[in-house]
């Protein structure tokens, strides 16, 4: 793992003498091939070198008895700093709170949807789910099926009265439905889109628009690649994300895509995927993930 | 992209973020510019172009292996989609089907993904859509049972191509994985054919885990090809070039988008071409 290996390298270092800064950066390609390999992004690995190595030096690791040690406590301090703490969910609103989930295809939305709908009704919320996906064959129906399980209303999106609801008119008869019984938490689930499809962008940015979302939070699978990066600015700069949910993470990515997402957008990671089961669902803590990107 | 006419460190450098960013690994990336070094050190005069050129060939020479064929030549022919979850297999189900009943073959798919939320209903509708009959079960029943009414389906009646969906399955999930084993036993029992094909499907804008991905189930299932997903995205999927140079196997389709026809057979020139 990095930190026996940047012992091995500081304890070769060691054998010719006081460390110089050119040690301090020969030790760190170590930490950058470990970074790149997480999949954090090739650009956001170069600053975060650039300001360990100068941390690194104002800190004087280079005089340091146990430079190793002192070297892994900068990264892993850096690494944490950067993830940030999860943040609780604004539903302080008058009701009814809606919350719209948003991102790639696949990236586990609708399932996070029942998930947030149990977390929500275990603390006393009474919770409505709305399926604004009209595209995915059975995506009406599986998140039916999911709010079942859980007991949980789910919104009839294009019913027989209705059968080319867009997700304009599903969203509004949804809210008007809240209100009337008394739902106080409205969570939708949207079709999966690229960030660059314009058309389908636009439709976020049209339901961001009309129903002002009291959270927009984008949902992102934690083994996404180099490309987390452009993903995420491009979901924020549509919609103004209030928060990230990172999925899949019981699986054995390192997950440096929830530092990229972070670094690039700025906004909260609030809660973590952990499985199939909508139990499956815990809040976000950065100094967990960050072991796992460090490896 | 690229503006300099000399192999500078600058243009290097260039190059290597390029690489990196397309989701190709640190070694292969490295590997990829010194056979750049080299394929360029005959040359007098460089140009931007020829620089870029050469680069492609490189890249290309890498992903270009000669590889067999997927088999017809018996009377029946078994496909068993599998993969992480969301990468994609009920939707390239659909396509695949609709692509060889194109070709005028008699295609039969079994949707045994009786776990996930409407997962059995997702693949009735694509059935529905392509005119090709799908073999379903109850909600929660065995996925061998419904692969072994599916395999006696093909043995028994006049198809020739049996397609079988699976549910989405992480690698790290032992108990998943030998799941998956046992639905392929079964199959190879009760069609006494063992699956010509095991193909894994890799969401193109997954990152180095997608490695992991095939080598687990490469070992623990036995993969023989590849089909990659979602390069409509903004993702290059450059996971492919370690997937087949150095994991040895065949990416055999690419999706490029959520419609029918959205699937195209892998050229190794065209993938190269969307990475710059
Ligand atoms: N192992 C694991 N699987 C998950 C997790 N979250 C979602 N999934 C699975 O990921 C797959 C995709 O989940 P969906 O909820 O359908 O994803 P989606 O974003 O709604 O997909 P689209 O609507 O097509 O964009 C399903 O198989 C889910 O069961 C998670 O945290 N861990
Ligand atoms: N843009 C794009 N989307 C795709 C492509 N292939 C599949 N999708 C979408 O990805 C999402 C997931 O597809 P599924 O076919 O449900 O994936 P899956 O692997 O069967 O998912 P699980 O069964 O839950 O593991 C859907 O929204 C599909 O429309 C592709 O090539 N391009
Ligand atoms: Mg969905
Ligand atoms: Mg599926």
């Amino acid at each position: 793992n990095l930190s026996s290996k940047l012992e091995k390298v500081f304890k070769h270092l060691r054998g010719f003498g006081k460390l110089s800064e050119k040690n301090i950066e020969d030790a760190l390609k170590d930490v950058r091939l470990s970074l790149l390999e997480a999949d954090v992004n090739y650009l956001i690995v170069k600053e975060f070198i650039e300001n360990v190595k100068n941390k690194a030096i104002g800190e004087k690791v280079m005089d340091s008895l146990t430079p190793s040690q002192q070297m892994i406590k900068i990264i892993r301090d850096e690494m944490v700093e950067l993830l940030g703490q999860s943040e609780p969910l604004d539903i302080k609103a008058k009701p009814p709170v809606i919350i719209l989930l948003a991102g790639l295809q696949g990236s586990g939305k609708t399932t996070t949807a029942g998930k947030l709908a149990l977390y929500l009704s275990r603390i006393k919320r009474s919770v409505y789910l709305v399926p604004a996906d009209i595209y995915r064959p059975a995506a009406i129906l599986q998140l039916k099926k999911i709010g079942a399980s859980i007991n949980i209303p789910v919104y009839d999106t294009r019913n027989e009265a209705n059968p080319d609801e867009k997700p304009v008119q599903i969203v509004q008869n949804a809210i008007n439905i809240a209100e009337k019984y008394a739902y106080d938490t409205i969570i939708i689930d949207t079709a999966g889109r690229l960030e660059i499809d314009e058309p389908l962008m636009n439709e976020l940015k049209e339901l961001k628009n009309k129903f002002n979302p009291n959270e927009i939070l984008f949902v992102a699978d934690s083994m996404l690649g180099q490309s987390a990066v452009n993903v995420a600015k491009k979901f924020n700069d549509t919609l103004g994300i209030s928060g990230v949910i990172l999925t899949k993470v019981d699986g054995d990515s390192r997950g440096g895509a929830a530092l990229s997402i972070k670094k690039t957008i700025n906004k909260p990671i609030k809660f973590i995927g952990v499985g199939e089961k909508l139990s499956d669902f815990e809040v976000f803590h950065g100094d967990r993930i960050a072991e796992r990107i460090l490896g | 992209v690229f503006s300099s006419s000399k192999l500078d460190d600058d243009y290097i450098e260039k190059i290597e973020e390029a690489l990196i960013t397309s989701d190709i690994s640190f070694g292969t990336s490295n590997e990829i510019i010194e056979d750049l070094k080299k394929m360029i050190s005959k040359e007098k005069e460089l140009n931007q172009d020829k620089i870029q050129n050469a680069l492609k060939k490189v890249i290309k020479d890498k992903i270009s292996k000669d590889f067999p064929l997927i088999d017809f030549n018996n009377k029946k022919t078994i496909f068993l989609i599998v993969g992480v979850n969301g990468a994609g297999k009920t939707t390239t189900v659909g396509k695949l089907a609709n692509f060889y009943k194109n070709e005028g073959r008699n295609v039969l798919i079994a949707a045994c993904d009786t776990f996930r939320a409407a997962g059995k209903e997702q693949m009735e509708i694509w059935g529905e859509k392509i005119g090709i009959p799908v073999v379903t079960g109850k909600e929660n029943q065995d996925p061998a049972s419904v692969a072994h009414d599916a395999s006696i389906m093909l043995k028994e009646k006049d198809f020739d191509v049996l397609i079988i969906d699976t549910a989405g399955r992480l690698h790290n999930k032992k108990h998943l994985m030998e799941e998956l084993a046992k639905i392929k036993r079964t199959v190879s029992k009760a069609a006494g054919i063992s699956p010509q094909e095991t193909i894994i499907v890799i969401d193109a804008s997954l990152g180095q885990n997608s490695i992991a991905q095939i080598e687990q189930f490469k070992e623990l299932i036995d993969v023989s090809g590849i089909i990659i997903t979602k390069l409509d995205g903004s993702a290059k999927g450059g996971i492919i070039i370690d997937a087949i140079s150095k994991l040895n196997l065949p990416v055999r389709f690419i999706g490029t988008g959520e419609k029918i026809d959205d699937i195209s057979e892998f050229s190794p020139e065209m993938f190269v071409d969307n990475i710059f």
